[in-house]
This record gives structure tokens, sequence and C-alpha cells, in this order.
């Protein structure tokens, strides 16, 4: 069954990382085995979770380029047991433009995540906000895909361009790949866009859309400068309350078939 | 004097394309002739105020690889008399790539935008959240940066990693190249992330924060999803009147030496 998941949309700001983070640790809370994949140069996976990395880590850059194992770069329960992260590194986007040569260039990740799908029962990947190789190759690695929508304007108008990206990546690539869920963030039912944004998803994807909705809440935004996941940092808030539902959900349309 | 100034933070959603739409706007009502590059894959600039691309329009990713005529690409009087815009698309995206294997592929943009420089008082760029090959483009063609920080932890984390390469393009090929200002970007006084985020900021930029902050205003979110810039869409908002000090100060530091 699918346990790959990419969480992907090229529109910046959309709460990629803070889905990543909160939905990886919501599925260890539930004893599933999980991998959190920091495919971002900008490293906010590695640094939300409280993770530094020094000069002489292995991290997801040496991983695709100097060909390094990746159980040398996982760091093993990171605040929960069930919680092992791949960390990122800002040469990460060095990969991108040293990718461009080489043969598979587009499968590199894929080859890399195979050892490791047996020890694993979900590994999540945060993506950067481009659909650059980088993020291709986190499309070509996955068995699926969520994407976080926030409910604005020009994250509604991207998903086109993003949809044709999977579309491609399925047809060349990877048959099969699938969206399994589209997750409103930062929605607020007091406005007027929020809503009305939410009506055109909903209205478009129809049951992709996740039913839990993730609030703006700050909790959210302040968890990370405490390198906490937002369970360990406020359990009680409503940003907690939302992902924990969420990772419910996940699991429902992942686990029952 | 400067007058090519890059919009930029890789942190993504952090205010840049507003940022560029309505400063170029403000400038514009000043009376100042401004062109807008719109250097992102994503179009929100181009979009967001309401321009349609067609496919057999010249866009920058023609300027850039085609060696197209940047005239041919630029839409004149866009809302404003005095603002001129020059639109990307999602083709854009490929110039990255194909731009690795070129000589000079730094100086690209800069060699381009050289013949259009007496023809305006300013050329305002909006970046892509990432620090790749079109963003060094963008760095290396600027006289000036300003960077839109918006009031959270990753956005604050991700300074360190813009400062450096903003120092590799000044030593590398862009001398004099400099950071006019920091602006604060959806700042919202009640809560204590924004407040310590901002004291941050001007704890380690000083002067170079602009006083003008721009406060969280949703009117500033639906602009552009009627094309239009903030002070003809609602120009008694909070955000409209943020803007146009934001211009002001801009002036100001840019014209007053
Ligand atoms: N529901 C929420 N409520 C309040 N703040 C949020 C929420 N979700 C995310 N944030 C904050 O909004 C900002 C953007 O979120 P995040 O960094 O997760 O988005 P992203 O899509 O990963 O961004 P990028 O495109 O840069 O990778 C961050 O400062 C984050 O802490
Ligand atoms: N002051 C504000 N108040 C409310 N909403 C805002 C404000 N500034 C920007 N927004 C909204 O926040 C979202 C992100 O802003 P914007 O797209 O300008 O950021 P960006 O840095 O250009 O993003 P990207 O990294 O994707 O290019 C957009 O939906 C925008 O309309
Ligand atoms: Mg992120
Ligand atoms: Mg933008």
């Amino acid at each position: 069954r699918k346990k790959i998941v990419a969480i992907t949309n090229q529109k910046g700001g959309v709460g990629k990382t803070t889905t990543a983070i909160n939905l990886a640790a919501g599925l260890a809370a539930a004893e599933r085995r999980v991998l959190l994949v920091d495919g971002d140069p900008q490293g906010n996976a590695t640094s939300g979770l409280g993770i530094t990395v020094g000069d002489n880590d292995t991290t997801l850059y040496e991983v695709l380029i100097g060909g390094s194992d990746p159980r040398d770069a996982i760091r093993r329960s990171v605040h929960l047991p069930n919680l092992d992260v791949l960390p990122a590194t800002p040469d990460l986007a060095g990969a991108e433009v040293e990718l461009v040569t080489e043969p598979s260039r587009q499968m590199r990740l894929a080859q890399a995540l195979t050892p490791l799908v047996s020890d694993y029962d979900y590994i999540l990947i945060d993506c950067p906000p481009s659909l650059g190789l980088l993020t291709v190759n986190m499309l070509a690695a996955a068995d699926a895909i969520v994407i976080p929508l926030q409910c604005e304007y020009f994250a509604l108008e991207g998903l086109t361009q993003l949809l044709r990206t999977v579309d491609m990546v399925r047809e060349g690539m990877k048959p099969g790949l699938s969206v399994i869920g589209v997750l409103l963030t930062m929605y607020d039912s007091r406005l007027n866009l929020s809503r009305q944004v939410a009506e055109d998803a909903r209205e478009y994807f129809k049951s992709l859309v996740f039913k839990s909705v993730i609030p703006r809440n700050i909790r959210l935004a302040e968890a990370p400068s405490f390198g906490k996941p937002i369970m360990l940092y406020d359990i009680a808030s409503v940003g907690a309350t939302a992902y924990m539902a969420v990772a419910k959900e996940f699991i429902e349309r992942l686990e029952t078939h």
C-alpha cells in the first residue's frame, strides 16, 4: 500500500512544513513508524523540530549527490520514539544544479529511499516552494501527495500548474502517483476570501479535500521556535486538535480499503 | 543613483509579490516611471495585476533564453499611466535549468535590463522563493534589495542564508549591491511572536528596517483576485495606507542624498 507521501505545493508559505512536521508527529503518536524527509534547502522541517546540523553530519545533500547511505543521515526518535528525520541543509540548493547532468536525475531520491521503505509505515517528504528538479525528484519518489492549500487567491491559482506537474510525473515516471488529499490551511471562517477559496476547492476536488481544516492559530507559528511539534508544544490548542484529526483521516484514507 | 531594486526573500509567502505590486503602484502614483519585472515562474505579480498571457506573447522567459527584446514583452500603463509590467509564465522555471550551461549565466537578466534603465525611474523585480540561478540573476541585476520579512520564526531564521547569498553576489558580481530596507510584513501587534520578530529585526538591522510596517489586512489578500493594486481596490484600507507610506520612505531613501 501507499507509504511514501510528498507534502507539496509550489506556492510559498501555504503550510507545507507545518503540515509535514505535525502530520508526521501525529502519525508517530498513533504508533506508526514515520520518517520525515526534509526536502527543502531552507531546512525548516529540520530546524522546526530542533535539529542542528554540524559540518561533518550527513544530510539529504550527501545522500542525493554523494551516494551516502541515508541511514547515516537519519536522526532517530526526534521528540517521539516513532519519529525519525532525514535533515536538509542549504547545500541542497546546489543539488538542483548538480543533478541536471546526472543520469536518471529525476529518480535519485526514489533510489535513495528504496532500502528504507521496509523500516517505516510512512515516509513523508517536505517539498520546497518550486516545481524544479528537487520537487520532481520528490514527486517521482512518492506513492501519493498531500496538497496544503492556503485559503487565499494566489495559492488557489497555483493549483493548475501543480496538477500539470503531477500529471507529467505520473505519465513519465510514476504511474499510480495520486493525490490522496487537499488540506485547507490557515482557514479563517470569518473571512469571505477564506470561505470562497474553501468552496472552490471543495467544488473542484470534492471528497479529496480533508474534512479536517487547519485554522489560523498562532501556536502553530510559535511551536517551531521551540523546536517542537504542536502536540508537544500545546496539546490543547486548536492547531494541535486539527492536526490530530488530519492524522486520523490520513490513516483512514491510506489504511482502510 | 540606484534604480533597479530586487524584492527578495527565499522564504515562501512572506509578501514579496504583495510588496512588489503595491510598492510599484505607490511609486507610479507618486509620478515615478516604474517597470515591475515578474521574476517568478508562479507569475503572481502578473496575474495579481490582472494581466493575461497568450501563447504568442513574449515574456521574461523569451527575453532570458531566446534573447527577445524586453520591449516586446512589456505591458504599458497597467492600471496606472506610469506603471509598466514585464510578465512571467511557468516556462520561466525551465530557464533555471537552461541557463546552467550558458556563458555568463548569472548575468542574463542584468544584460537584458541594461537598455531599459534610461526609460524608467525605478525597475522593481519580484523574486521567487529560492536562492537558485533565477534569484542570483535578479540579485546580480539589482543595484539594491528590499527584504520583506514576515514576522514569524521561519522567515527570521532564513535571513542568514539570504544575506550570505547577497554577500556572494556583491563580492563575485556586483560590488555596491546593498540592502536598502527590510520591510516587516503581516505584522500583528497583538501577537507576542510578531513583536519578538520585529524587535529582533530592528536590533540586527537597526535603521535599515522601514519605519512603516505592513499590518495583516485581508484587503491585501483580496486585491489580486480582482487584478488590482491595493490603492485601486481599497484606498481607505490600512494595507493601502501602509504601502503608500512605504513608497514615500523608499523615495526618501533612494532620492535624497
Ligand atoms: N495554521 C496556521 N496558523 C498560523 N500560522 C501558521 C499556520 N500554518 C503555518 N503557519 C506559519 O505560517 C508560515 C508559513 O508556513 P510554512 O513555513 O509551514 O509554509 P511552507 O509552505 O512550508 O513555506 P515554504 O513555501 O517557504 O516552504 C510559518 O511562519 C508558519 O509557522
Ligand atoms: N499584509 C498582508 N495581510 C494579509 N494578507 C497578505 C498580506 N501580505 C500578503 N498577503 C497574502 O499572503 C499570501 C502570501 O503573500 P505573497 O504571495 O505576496 O508572498 P510571496 O513572498 O510573494 O510568496 P512566494 O514566496 O510564493 O512568492 C498571499 O495570499 C497574499 O495575498
Ligand atoms: Mg516549508
Ligand atoms: Mg511571490
